[in-house]
């Protein structure tokens, strides 16, 4: 109530955007789907396995003071606090990966071996600010 | 957070390699400091995708040479036992190589020594060159591997001999090198069954990988017989398969940095604790703490007082 109070002079549409501030955000740091083949990039004359590649990505705004949600280390929210305070050269926060998972590849050597190999941190499957 | 050389040379993974392009052509800011390049003589196609120079180089790769029918549908059975269909390594504990290399030789003597043991005898010399296999990549299990082809049906069980010879290389004749030490396996199995043999080599070839040998020179022999010499029936004499010359497959742990650790992540699944108590940010509880030190600081000092 001392929120509407404070702002009856608003017209209705600034008031949604008031609103708008207190709901989920929109575009917020999430993990998104993204897809290749091997062969888009012509690698598949070598890489026999998978055909296909998911790597995923992270997008999306870091909110202002990140919570546990994202499992930003506390140093996230002191940048914040200086781009906003203290030097706004410094970036805020940004959405990065925080977890991947490996993938395995099956590929033609140039002496014409084949190799399997497993590689570390080949997909990312979470997201956090930092 | 990686400094720049290091996120060029450090997390690139081996695969996006391209093998026979000339470092020289790049930006220097793209090249590789020259000890690494040693270990990844090959420059990261991702990087020559990203410059414009590699975008136009890109088409003119030199040809690959191309793997035994075989043994690329061998490893691709591989494959499928190792990985999801989304690639990601199945997470049974039973195998700990992350590192799976199959070299077929790259050159061979025929010999046929007809007078010396009964059957149909396969002696062949084989060359193998490992360089791929890196310093960092431990041998765990090395096998020689035949395919049969199954086309022939053959009804009784056969018992295979295999003698095997680590050749040295001798000068005098360029062209096949003379033994220096040498195992014999037998092997007893059922045709039906099996497309293919694995001859477990391990503890004769670990010696000479464990010692950067890379180029390992051996004589096979391969002699069959059909029947069950362990029921005692009529061996039916020898065994008439055509036999291509056996693949060599290690079984590697690669220990560097782009290889998955499958134990690592395993013990860090383990490790990860829930947390005891849910709090809005670990600032809460570093306050909390301070809180409590204070707390006891005032007691002590009432207690003495």
């Amino acid at each position: 109530e001392e929120g509407l109070k404070e702002a009856p002079a608003a017209a209705p549409r600034n008031l949604s955007d008031y609103f708008k501030q207190f709901l989920f955000p929109q575009n917020e740091c999430e993990l998104h789907n993204f897809r290749l083949s091997f062969s888009q990039l012509k690698w598949d004359k070598w890489i026999i396995a998978p055909h296909r590649y998911s790597p995923q990505y992270c997008k999306g705004d870091c909110p202002r003071v990140v919570g546990h949600r994202y499992g930003s280390p506390v140093h996230t929210m002191v940048q914040n606090i200086i781009y906003e305070k203290l030097d706004a050269s410094v970036p805020r926060p940004s959405c990065v990966p925080a977890e991947y998972s490996p993938l395995s590849v099956l590929t033609i050597e140039p002496d014409g071996s084949i190799v399997y190999k497993e590689y570390e941190d080949m997909i990312a499957t979470k997201c956090t600010c930092r | 957070p990686h400094s720049r050389d290091r996120a060029v040379s450090g997390k690139s993974p081996g695969f996006l390699f391209a093998p026979e392009d000339n470092p020289h052509r790049l930006h220097p800011f793209l090249r590789l400091p020259k000890g690494v390049r040693r270990g990844y003589a090959l420059l990261p196609p991702l990087l020559k995708v990203l410059s414009d120079q590699g975008r136009r180089n890109w088409q003119s790769e030199s040809p690959r040479l191309q793997p035994d029918s075989r043994a690329l549908r061998y490893m691709k059975r591989l494959y499928k036992m190792s990985a999801t269909k989304e690639g990601i390594p199945k997470a049974n504990k039973s195998h700990l190589y992350n590192t799976v290399r199959l070299f077929t030789p790259c050159s061979e003597c025929k010999h046929r020594h007809r007078e010396l043991m009964k059957g149909d005898i396969h002696s062949v010399d084989l060359l193998f060159n490992l360089d791929r296999v890196t310093a960092l990549e431990h041998l765990l299990k090395s096998v020689l591997l035949y395919s049969f082809d199954t086309s022939v049906p053959i009804s009784s069980p056969a018992t295979c001999v295999c003698h095997l010879s680590i050749k040295e290389y001798d000068f005098s004749s360029q062209v096949c090198p003379s033994a220096s030490h040498s195992v014999a396996f037998s092997l007893h199995f059922e045709f039906r069954k099996r497309r293919w043999v694995e001859i477990d080599v391990t503890s004769f070839l670990q010696p000479l990988i464990a010692t950067n040998r890379r180029n390992i020179h051996m004589a096979v022999n391969f002699t069959c017989l059909v029947g069950d010499p362990q029921h005692n029936t009529e061996q039916e004499g020898s065994l008439n398969v055509a036999l291509v010359p056996p693949s060599l497959l290690l079984y590697l742990n690669d220990t560097s940095e782009q290889a998955y650790h499958r134990w690592n992540s395993l013990r860090h699944r383990r490790k990860s604790p829930v947390r005891p108590r849910q709090r809005d940010t670990p600032l809460a509880d570093l306050v909390d703490d301070l809180g409590k030190e204070n707390a006891q600081s005032k007691r002590a000092s009432r207690q003495r007082r």
